[in-house]
This record gives C-alpha cells, sequence and structure tokens, in this order.
C-alpha cells in the first residue's frame, strides 16, 4: 500500500510540474515553479541538474521517482 | 572535499524542493 502512495505522489508531483502531459519535465517547466514554490531560480536550476542524472535535458518519471525516492529514504536509489 | 560539500547541498535543495511539493499538495484543498 505504502509503495503505491509513493508512487502516486511521484505521478502527481511529475504532472504538476510536467503540466503540458509531455511526458518529461525540460528546465523552462522548472523554472515555472518559481511562481508558486519558494524556490529561487537558482536553486531550482540545481534541483533540475541533481535531477538530471544522465544530463540530457529532459527528467523523465524514472528520474524524478529516483530523486523522489532520495529524498524520502536519505539516500539515493539507483 | 568541495564535491561532497556540492552533494551535499544538492541534496538540501531536493528536500527542500520536494518538502514545498508535499506542503503544497496538503496545504490545498
Amino acid at each position: 500500500v505504502e509503495k503505491n502512495t509513493i508512487l502516486g505522489k511521484t505521478h502527481e508531483f511529475f504532472q504538476m510540474c510536467d503540466i503540458e502531459n509531455k511526458g518529461f519535465i525540460n528546465r523552462r517547466d522548472m523554472q515555472r515553479l518559481n511562481s508558486w514554490l519558494p524556490l529561487s531560480a537558482e536553486e531550482l536550476e540545481n534541483v533540475f541538474d541533481t535531477l538530471d542524472s544522465d544530463g540530457n535535458g529532459f527528467l523523465t518519471l524514472e528520474e524524478f521517482s529516483s530523486g523522489f525516492s532520495a529524498f524520502l529514504f536519505g539516500r539515493r536509489i539507483s | 572535499d568541495p564535491n561532497m560539500k556540492a552533494g551535499a547541498a544538492n541534496e538540501g535543495v531536493l528536500a527542500n524542493f520536494f518538502n514545498s511539493l508535499l506542503s503544497k499538495k496538503t496545504g490545498s484543498p
């Protein structure tokens, strides 16, 4: 049940970022969050770079979920 | 080690980001 909750939250947060429903998050999507999250543009850039583990400029659900797991469990899960 | 420091800072920013998302979610009706 807990696993499903985490999966659900991951999807929910991913969609909150990917408002155009592209299936990935780009830097522009991340910068847009600046209007409603208490994070600076620089911090959001940092979040994007940290989550974009392969550095291709696109954040997939997999990368996003890996970052969320790292946050939840306090370590990076590959 | 500067790399370790940068890593720790990133973890902090990440935690901040997800905490904000969580609070936005629970804060909205």
